[in-house]
């Protein structure tokens, strides 16, 4: 998993 | 609906701090906790830009915890009763900084201080339910802060299921460190679900 894509979150 | 809750948790706490001209039943150390949790967590903001919103969104955190210090610190110390705000706090720090270097994405620098920052998130309101549990009650507005604040890590829950099946992400730490987070207010929300919602004081049982 692109873990960039989970800190999207806040 | 987890981020709005958590704005809501700050505008609830700064209208309770001006119109009652006191921070008292708010743990400075509980605030002070979360200072750290944003200064260390929101550092890529200066190198991963995501969008106009999150970034928005991480100035807004960092610059209101900071205000909230500078209000208990400053403008209405006299109304603040240190005696009463007595957890340790060296015992939250130590053990998240063991917890982000055992756990993390990366070994580096960053990635260990944004694991950190999500366990001492988890763990930051033990202070604050602790001076609540010493002095047995509190304002009705200090529990709506607390009860917008535990919601707010309770409704990522359903997001981040939506994520494992929608876009097959998944993380792990965030996810365990949350779950904690929402356990620790589980007390606090049946006393606030069986009470204040039901117009009566928040009183903790003798």
């Amino acid at each position: 998993a692109d873990k960039n894509l989970v800190k999207d979150e806040l | 609906a987890g981020d709005i809750s958590h704005l809501a948790s700050i505008v609830i706490l700064l209208h309770k701090i001006y119109t009652s001209h006191s921070c008292r039943g708010i743990s400075f150390k509980t605030q002070a906790l979360y200072v750290l949790v944003f200064l260390t967590r929101y550092l890529d903001l200066f190198w991963h830009w995501v969008s106009l919103y999150n970034t928005a969104m991480k100035v807004f955190f960092i610059a209101s915890s900071v205000y909230v210090l500078y209000l208990m610190k400053y403008k209405y110390r006299p109304t603040h009763d240190p005696s009463i705000d007595t957890f340790k706090v060296e015992y939250l720090l130590g053990p998240c900084l063991i917890l982000g270097l055992i756990f993390n994405y990366e070994f580096k620098f960053t990635e260990i201080l944004w694991s950190f920052s999500i366990w001492l998130e988890a763990v930051a309101i033990l202070p604050q339910l602790f001076m609540l549990q010493r002095t047995g009650e509190a304002e009705a507005i200090t529990t709506h802060y607390l009860a917008a604040l535990g919601a707010y890590r309770a409704l990522y829950i359903p997001n981040w299921i939506w994520r494992y099946f929608g876009d097959n992400v998944v993380d792990p730490i965030a996810v365990v460190a949350g779950l904690v987070q929402t356990g620790l207010y589980l007390d606090f929300f049946y006393v606030y679900f069986t009470k204040v919602l039901q117009g009566q004081k928040f009183e903790l049982p003798a």
